[in-house]
């Protein structure tokens, strides 16, 4: 997964996004694809949650899957999650949880309560933050003000770092794939040079939805385990997603 | 660009979508959260059903291909719907309609749900 959080000339708040899944899970050798990644393409849906007729938030999600990996609060903030891999993993989480120590949260119902209860960037900062979690996570938050974007890498129990926009320091965006931002990302597998290198050449005067969705697109950002791309301004409240293919020659990952 | 990792030159001009690397677009749908839970998703199932149940077919075609004799799946299908209790309001009421209108076992919605902590293993 790759999630870019943006702030332009104009102090808009942009958040684009690669939902990235399926890896080792079946290779199809034909047609060079991951096969759950196939299967999940048309269960792509965008949802419009409402109470009272009214929009609480929307989200692009996977049919069937009522957790949130994807998800705007119009005028208030944005938020995507992509997957940290760490020795102190999900299956510990999972074991305690069997073993009836239930004070820790599944990440996607994290991120859906986040959404349907938080009404502020800082309130769903504190939450995600804070919150114990059965695996670690990599939480990407957009808000409504200048400045207000952030990457909170979570282990299960801490939060272990914080990095937002600083616009003094001339961070006018942040981005997260899988790896630690203070770490290099495995050679095999660096999507955060390219998509940095494409940021950095678009610049902070050209960025938008538009040129946002030109890097999510450029390989190997996008490779064969990108499902689909969503591009969010909360200004608007606008969410938009596509579902996506990679032409070979296209990385696996 | 026609070496691993395939990096190309930065892309422009590639909204609106189109081309090989535009799939489809994503069609919306309202979920009423003043409905009650388990009544929430019908319509999406509903829509869906046939995509879902092909998915997770290819969950259990993966996990047969681990362990031939079929327990794994039979592991998911007798232990996980004792998880979809112990999951908080109103996921677990959620999970258990989606179950009952799409037909799938509801072990296997269970383990569709909390695939991002299994996967970690």
């Amino acid at each position: 997964c790759t999630s870019i959080v943006a702030e332009d000339d104009k102090g808009n708040l942009l958040h684009g996004r690669n939902l990235d899944f399926g890896l080792f899970m079946g290779w199809d050798v034909k047609n060079k694809s991951w096969i759950i990644s196939e299967k999940l393409k048309p269960l792509v849906v965008n949802l419009d949650f409402k109470r009272n007729n009214q929009t609480v938030f929307k989200s692009t999600n996977f049919a069937g899957y009522v957790g949130m990996l994807t998800g705007i609060k119009p005028h208030t903030f944005t938020l995507t999650m992509n997957e940290r891999f760490s020795l102190d993993g999900g299956y510990i989480g999972i074991l305690e949880w069997i073993l009836g120590q239930r004070d820790g949260m599944w990440m996607s119902f994290l991120t859906r309560s986040v959404l349907e209860n938080a009404n502020s960037y800082e309130e769903a900062k504190t939450r995600l933050a804070t919150t114990k979690l059965l695996a670690p996570a990599y939480f990407i938050l957009g808000g409504n003000q200048t400045g207000q974007g952030c990457i909170i890498t979570r282990s299960r129990t801490l939060s272990i770092d914080l990095l937002e926009i600083d616009l003094k320091l001339n961070r006018w965006y942040v981005l997260e794939t899988n790896y630690d931002h203070w770490e290099q990302p495995l050679f095999l597998d660096d999507r955060r040079t390219p998509a940095m290198k494409c940021m950095n050449q678009v610049t902070q005067k050209n960025i938008s939805l538009k040129t946002m969705y030109d890097i999510l697109s450029t390989k190997p950002v996008l490779n064969k385990l990108t499902t689909y791309t969503t591009l969010m301004q909360v200004s608007t409240g606008n969410l938009e997603s596509y579902i996506r293919d990679c032409p070979n020659p296209c990385m696996p990952w | 660009q026609f070496v691993p990792p395939f990096t190309e030159d930065c892309r422009s001009h590639m909204y609106p979508p189109n081309g090989p690397t535009f799939r489809g677009a994503v069609a919306w749908y309202t979920v009423d959260l003043d409905l009650p839970p388990s009544k929430r998703w019908n319509t999406l199932i509903a829509d869906k059903k046939t995509d879902l149940v092909t998915m997770i077919q290819a969950i259990r075609d993966l996990a047969d291909a681990f362990v031939p004799s079929g327990r794994l799946v039979e592991l998911v299908d007798v232990t996980l719907p004792l998880m979809a209790n112990t999951l908080p309001d109103p996921f677990s009421e959620e999970i258990k309609g989606i179950a009952a209108v799409s037909g799938i076992p509801l072990g296997e919605v269970v383990l569709f749900n909390i695939f991002y902590e299994v996967f970690t293993v």
